[in-house]
């Protein structure tokens, strides 16, 4: 999958 | 979302408000390191400067206003709050918690995902958050007796993590999710960094004595 670009953990 | 990353999630919002209450009911916070929550002030505000560019769910905006609020609640209650302060044990919690600031700050220009400024500042924040429960675990060794309050925040602040190992571990099974090998490495050196605590806290527990640490 393409690296995301925004960190949905916290 | 998964259960192990939800549980995490709340764990860490326990210890925030065990932490409070022991503030609030006690109006004391002895025992308590207030560099290791000027450093828990520090990961949060640059661990979520996506807070306002970003919107991912309701869920993640609500739980980072409520960790960067408390953490800075609790920065200004031990320094300002008239009475807390009186309690604080500054001559206990001498640990140079700027130096892991800066150890942190170069190690996150050198090892980071992309090289944006959100990038840095995220990968500074997770290895600040390894590495800032040190002051607090020193202060507990110092001061000898640790209350109960006190010695539940720690616990749930070291549980916190482990739950997100295992969400780690669930998320590449069941996702095929790699998170990134920054979180992962520096999630195991924080809960190894509890090893000893849980250790000694599960002594307590099973001999129902008071927690000590050795010196």
């Amino acid at each position: 999958d393409e690296e995301e670009d925004f960190h949905d953990e916290l | 979302m998964n259960v192990f990353r939800f549980a995490g999630d709340m764990t860490h919002l326990i210890s925030i408000l065990v932490l409070l209450l022991k503030i609030y009911t006690t109006k004391s916070c002895s025992g308590i390191s207030l560099k290791t929550q000027e450093l828990y002030a520090v990961v949060f505000v640059t661990r979520y400067l996506d807070l306002v560019t970003d919107f991912i769910s309701v869920y993640n905006t609500v739980m980072k206003v409520v960790f960067i609020s408390s953490s800075l609640a609790i920065v200004w209650c031990i320094r300002r709050h008239k009475v807390v302060r009186r309690s604080y044990d500054k001559e206990l919690d001498t640990f140079r918690h700027w130096l892991l600031v800066g150890a942190c700050a170069v190690l996150a220009l050198v090892v980071h995902e992309k090289f944006s400024f959100q990038e840095v500042c995220w990968a500074f924040s997770i290895y600040l958050e390894a590495v800032a429960i040190l002051p607090q675990l020193v202060l507990l060794q110092r001061s000898g007796n640790v209350d109960n309050l006190t010695g539940q925040y720690v616990f749930f602040l070291g549980a916190y993590r482990a739950f997100y190992i295992l969400n780690w571990i669930y998320r590449y099974y069941s996702e095929q999710h790699f998170t990134r090998w920054i979180s992962c490495v520096s999630g195991i050196v924080q809960t190894a960094l509890y090893a000893d605590f849980f250790y000694y806290y599960f002594i307590s527990w099973k001999n129902n004595s008071k927690l000590q640490l050795p010196a």
